[in-house]
């Protein structure tokens, strides 16, 4: 595993931790996509069922695992536990424009047709655009909380350093997956918009706010 | 070449 892989993990793991955190903490998903999350939990469950077919190591296992259990809590925490504070009529995307298309491609475009690879693909897909809602969400009411934008950029930048994984593994391994990469320039593309936000409004102090 | 992920990321 190389440098930018792990730290993509860990930045992964940490817009996970952050996003558990701030509603356990403050009791309230408020800001929070309720969809983006579904559709999180969607993705993981599609990927990680290799989980029952093939053992990679301790540390992938573990990895998943937590994962997949994290998006479970997190849904259950905006749909259930702190459903008062669920601002829904602010989460108004309609997945059905994700679902359905990643769906239809992930069967057109892929490296087997089986099952288990078609529900790979169709995660992969799905991930790229899963953000949409949330993103749809912070530009509709103009504004994010600090901890949500340390959330959405903890996630945004995951995948970007996963590019540097795949060029790193392309020079040295030779190994490289087209579906992934070109899914994971997708979805680094959505975020430049927040990134440079996030680096030019919030690492200043400043309040994620966009202009009415 | 391509090589068929053997879905060892995450």
């Amino acid at each position: 595993m190389n440098i930018f892989r792990f730290l993509g993990d860990i930045s992964h793991l940490s817009a996970i931790i952050i996003l558990l955190l701030k509603i356990w903490k403050s009791r309230s998903c408020a800001g929070i996509s309720g969809k983006s999350q579904l559709l999180f939990a969607i993705v993981f469950t599609t990927r990680y069922l290799d989980l029952f077919t093939n053992f990679i190591s301790f540390y992938n296992t573990s990895m998943k695992v937590v994962y997949v259990a994290s998006s479970y809590a997190t849904v259950w925490m905006i749909y259930s536990k702190f459903k008062a504070t669920y601002d829904g009529n602010h989460d108004t995307f309609r997945v059905e424009f994700l679902i359905v298309p990643t769906a239809i491609l992930s069967f057109l475009v892929n490296h087997d047709f089986t099952p288990l690879e078609i529900l790979w693909t169709f995660s992969i897909y799905l991930e790229s655009v899963a953000i949409l809602p949330q993103l749809f969400m912070v530009s509709k009411t103009g504004e994010a909380e600090t901890i949500t934008s340390h959330y959405l950029f903890a996630l945004g930048i995951y995948r970007t350093l996963y590019l540097f994984n795949w060029i790193w593994r392309y020079q040295f391994e030779e190994f490289f997956d087209l579906i992934a990469i070109v899914a994971g320039l997708v979805q680094t593309v959505l975020y430049c918009d927040f990134f440079y936000l996030y680096i030019t409004k919030v690492l200043k102090g400043k309040k994620l706010s966009l202009p009415a | 070449h391509a090589v068929h992920i053997a879905h060892d990321e995450l």
